[in-house]
């Protein structure tokens, strides 16, 4: 299911990035502000995509479903 | 205090691995450049570089030796000038970190199509500059020089002459 | 303009709040270990 990643930091800056993410890597602007519940989670959608989101460590991960 | 040369080399050359995930289809290329530099002038003090094929004194490694005096000399002058910056406004580039109750910062810059990461080794004289290709991620390169320096906490608070 | 609208009942037929923590965690541990630089010695 999976058709990319990104992993990114803090401060916006990419830590990897692959398949579909490596092409949407001006998402993290609008990921790094989406409101994450207690656990660090969070799904948004569009674009037709799916994207998850995990934050743990200052590190944020979002997976494109 | 004199510096071990030799093994400041290996260090540097061994700071130069890419990175090559497995839980994610992802790699990098090695750095290009992993350089000691003074962070009174930008004097290079030792160097590694991973276009190990150049060879000796060829015109080519002469450049790119003169390249990097190049690329360190104008970072040093960014870092000083950045360090200096007394107006604290906080940037995505500077990172404070703290390492064994120390305290300094990692910059990145963009060198033409280069991604550049410097800090200062903690309360020394020294700089750890990394050069690596544009597809090597900022972040990563942030992550990669924090762990580096606090590999060398033989260098904390070394002064120059 | 924003691309994208926040879900408000979570879809987790994807993939699941344990395969993503897992997946988070494999990445950085993967990073962490690359990150070891092996010292040859006495700096100084």
């Amino acid at each position: 299911n999976i058709k990319g990643t990104i992993a990114f930091d803090s401060h916006g800056n990419v830590i990897e990035s692959t398949g579909v993410g490596s092409t949407r890597i001006e998402d993290i602007c609008e990921l790094s502000r989406v409101a994450l519940d207690a656990e660090g989670f969070a799904q948004v959608q569009g674009d037709s995509l799916l994207v998850h989101l995990y934050k743990r460590d200052d590190v944020t991960l979002a997976v494109y479903t | 205090v004199m510096l071990h040369s030799k093994n400041v080399k290996v260090f540097l050359e061994n700071t130069l691995k890419p990175y090559d995930l497995h839980s994610v289809d992802f790699k990098t290329s090695s750095l290009q450049s992993s350089i000691l530099l003074t962070a009174t002038n930008g004097g290079i003090m030792s160097f590694a570089t991973s276009n190990s094929d150049v060879p000796k004194n060829s015109i080519n490694e002469i450049n790119s030796v003169n390249n990097l005096k190049m690329m360190s000399l104008l970072v040093k002058d960014k870092w000083s000038e950045d360090e200096n910056n007394t107006v604290e406004q906080p940037t995505n580039s500077c990172y404070p970190v703290e390492i064994e109750s120390f305290k300094t910062k990692i910059y990145t810059y963009e060198m033409e199509d280069l991604h550049a990461c410097v800090a200062q080794i903690p309360n020394s004289d020294l700089l750890l500059l990394f050069i690596a290709e544009s597809t090597f991620p900022y972040g990563l390169l942030v992550i990669k020089i924090e762990r580096a320096i606090r590999e060398l906490s033989d260098l904390f608070g070394y002064r120059l002459g | 303009t924003n691309t994208f609208t926040a879900l408000t009942t979570p879809d987790s037929t994807k993939i699941s709040k344990e395969q993503l923590k897992r997946l988070h965690s494999r990445i950085l541990d993967e990073i962490s270990s690359q990150s070891q630089v092996d010292k040859p010695g006495p700096l100084t």
